[in-house]
């Protein structure tokens, strides 16, 4: 562990009395190896190391008795920090209905994340309405149905030869006739850098004006995190971010590479396939786990 | 990257970040740079541009200078299991590699291994429609070995050339749904003995350092032969691969470079190498 390491590297060190900067930059070195591992990205990594050894430097590490400890303390609240020092929630219109938009790349577990918030809404108490707006990928609108039927919760559709605009205008007044206070609308996996595609979200936008925007991630996501999320932030202000299949063994830096790069926060973290696998988002667990 | 720049340690160090950048790992980086550092002293490397080439033959040597060709027989039953965690595109590789096939003359069938995620049966069968294969399959919620099972005696009464099956999304670290995996593969070499020619894991591009631990898995599972790597047309360079292949030697077999049927191509070490340094 990161942990084990650094106390490695500061048990060499002990016999030569109080440690330099010179050490301490060797300490630091082994955490930026450690986030690298972790798939934090590159740049967010450089920041990071270097906002951490100006704080330890300020901490006066070098005089202490256990800078090993120490500088595990420092990048622990450093990080836990960065990725959002409080849980954050859902926002709710003043005026219903509430609308949800979910978004990100192909795979990342929208559908399965829009049924997972429904069900969620629904226990306490609300009434969601689930819409298909992915017109593209083979029976995306028949998998919602499914998700739909499993949790009874209504799925508004209009088939896929409607654009997803006019079916998410269409929808807000499906909702308001029929008393849905919540719409989640289910988009179609896309490319950052699909020009076309990326304007059919801001047209999404425009036309039904959703509360929430969120940035549906994979936690195994790599470098590429940054790029995505950028783009998806530059063009519609997300609102926040739901972070899947945590339930792996991936470190999940791309957590930490997406706050540090839109500061948007990350709102439910997807713990499995089941429907009832979603959680609220800790930001202490997920610094420790990024660490490893 | 490489461009009129001199040699010294600032130029490594950016090549360093290029390739971390691209995904190939911190510690893969590191190494591939240090073999860099040696051959610049033992060939008295001078120029910068020079240099491109020194570490573009590194990383050939690690993937092969060969594309990977499938492992097919004609003239008998041919088995392709695809493989992998959730969400990567494994059915929609199915499609694309039915598609590729069947244009090369072949007979194909389809085994809707996915019994469990919603409509995961239906977005095969559209697959099927589109590329004119037949889907076999189960109601939602059946035995996945009871649909392998079942594909494999139409596949032979249809005199198929090649089977391929598809099966559910699932996390290497979920130990039942890896066994689940096993047994999927002991009804296949039970059934069709010696049929099975490919396993193929399907990566994607975007994932960072846990690819590693997929392939590792997945490999001990269920006896991958090749990688699929999906969703290269996007800004992911797919650099975990690298590492893949020099710890595992498994080959990058074929890339997915879009969502229709015709965006599957043989997977070029050269192609995939120019592209982590552009
Ligand atoms: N283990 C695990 N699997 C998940 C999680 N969330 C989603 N999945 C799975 O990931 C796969 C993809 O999920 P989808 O909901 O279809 O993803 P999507 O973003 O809607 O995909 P596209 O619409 O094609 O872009 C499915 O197999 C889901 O069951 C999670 O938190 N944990
Ligand atoms: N851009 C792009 N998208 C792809 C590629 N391959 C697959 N996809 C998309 O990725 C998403 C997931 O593909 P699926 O084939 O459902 O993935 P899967 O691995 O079968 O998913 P599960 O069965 O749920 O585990 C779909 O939206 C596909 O269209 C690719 O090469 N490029
Ligand atoms: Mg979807
Ligand atoms: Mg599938």
């Amino acid at each position: 562990s990161l942990g084990e390491k650094l106390q490695g590297v500061f048990k060499k060190l002990k016999g030569q009395g109080k440690i330099s900067e010179k050490d301490l930059k060797t300490a630091l070195r082994e955490v930026r190896v450690a986030l690298l591992e972790a798939d934090v990205n590159y740049k967010v990594v450089k920041d990071f190391i270097n906002n951490v050894n100006e704080r330890a430097l300020g901490q006066e590490v070098l005089e202490s008795l256990t800078p090993g400890q120490q500088v595990i303390k420092i990048v622990n609240d450093e990080l836990t920090k960065l990725m959002g020092g409080f849980q954050s929630k859902l926002e709710i219109s003043s005026k219903p209905p509430t609308i949800i938009m979910m978004v990100g790349l192909q795979g990342s577990g929208k559908t399965t994340s829009a049924g997972k918030l429904g069900r969620l809404l629904k226990k306490q108490g609300r009434r969601p309405l689930l819409v298909a707006c992915d017109i593209y990928r083979p029976a995306a609108i028949k998998q919602l149905q499914v998700l739909g039927e499993q949790l009874d919760i209504p799925v508004f559709s209009m088939g896929n030869k409607t654009s997803p605009v006019d079916i998410a205008r269409a929808a807000i007044n499906h909702a308001a006739y029929h008393g849905n206070d919540i719409v989640i609308l289910d988009t179609a996996g896309r490319l950052h850098i699909d020009e076309a595609l990326m304007e059919e979200l801001s047209l999404i936008k425009k036309q039904v004006n959703p509360i929430e925007i969120l940035l549906v991630v994979d936690a195994m996501t790599g470098q590429d995190a940054v790029n995505v999320a950028e783009k998806f932030n530059e063009l519609l202000d997300l609102t926040g971010v739901v972070l899947t299949k945590l339930d792996g063994d991936t470190r999940g830096g791309a957590a930490l590479s997406v706050k540090a790069v839109t500061g948007k926060p990350v709102k439910f973290v997807g713990m499995g396939e089941k429907l009832d696998a979603l959680e609220p988002f800790h930001p202490d667990r997920m610094a420790s786990r990024i660490l490893g | 990257v490489f461009s009129g720049k001199k040699i010294d340690e600032e130029l490594f160090e950016e090549l360093e970040e290029v390739l971390i950048q691209g995904d190939v790992g911190v510690n893969t980086a590191i190494d591939l740079v240090e073999i860099l550092r040696e051959r610049v002293k033992s060939e008295k490397i001078k120029e910068a541009e020079q240099l491109r080439q020194v570490i573009v033959e590194e990383i050939i040597n690690i993937m092969g200078e060969e594309t990977s060709a499938l492992n097919l027989t004609p003239g008998e039953l041919n088995i392709i299991l695809i493989v992998g965690v959730n969400g990567v595109g494994k059915t929609t590789s199915i499609g694309k590699l039915a598609y590729k096939l069947k244009s090369e003359g072949k007979r194909v069938m389809l085994g809707a291994g996915d019994t469990f995620r919603a409509a995961a049966i239906d977005q095969l069968k559209v697959w099927g429609q589109r590329v004119g294969v037949d889907v076999i399959s189960h109601k939602e919620g059946a035995d996945p070995a009871a649909v392998v099972y079942d594909a494999i005696q139409a596949a032979n009464a249809r005199k198929i050339d090649v089977l391929i099956i598809d099966t559910a999304g699932r996390l290497h670290t979920k130990v039942n749904l890896m066994e689940e995996l096993k047994k999927i593969r002991r009804i296949i070499d039970k059934e069709a003995s010696g049929a099975l020619k490919e396993v193929l894991l399907v990566l994607d591009a975007t994932t960072g350092q846990n690819a590693l631990a997929q392939a590792n898995t997945f490999g001990q599972a269920a006896g991958v032969t090749g990688v699929i790597l999906t969703k290269l047309d996007g800004t992911a360079k797919g650099g975990v691969v690298i590492g893949i292949k020099a710890e595992q030697n498994l080959p990058v077999k074929l890339v997915g470079v879009g969502e229709k049927m015709e965006d599957l191509q043989v997977f070029r070490p050269q192609d995939f190498v120019a592209a982590l340094f552009t």
